[in-house]
């Protein structure tokens, strides 16, 4: 898995994702990154690749959309101009 | 585990 730092960059993150707990894909995939979103703009993100924490916060256990939400509200907050997401390129649940 | 996994249901998708 990696660390990476995405910049606030644009006015939008700009991924899509899929999963969370109790569902076939247990932890969050990213399906979609939308061209001039913040993450497409930090080259860090990869679709396919699935997230284990967002800002330190790990989603393992999280439904979708309170995953979704943590991810919407890292965005959001002012108190960071970037997120800091861990990744890993295996799709399994760790 | 592999049967239970098949019983799941899909995901939703959300832009973010």
């Amino acid at each position: 898995s990696a660390l990476m730092r995405v910049a606030k960059s644009a006015s939008t993150l700009g991924i899509a994702i899929e999963g969370g707990a109790n569902t076939r894909q247990p932890l969050p995939r990213i399906v979609t990154i939308q061209r001039g979103g913040s993450a497409h703009n930090s080259g860090q993100l990869k679709v396919g690749q699935v997230i284990l924490e967002v800002n330190g916060v790990s989603l393992r256990g999280k439904e979708h959309r309170e995953a979704a939400r943590l991810i919407a509200e890292a965005f959001k907050t002012k108190e960071k101009d970037y997120i800091d997401f861990l990744i890993t390129e295996l799709n399994v649940a760790l | 585990v592999r049967e239970k996994r098949l019983t799941l249901p899909p995901s939703e998708i959300t832009m973010l």
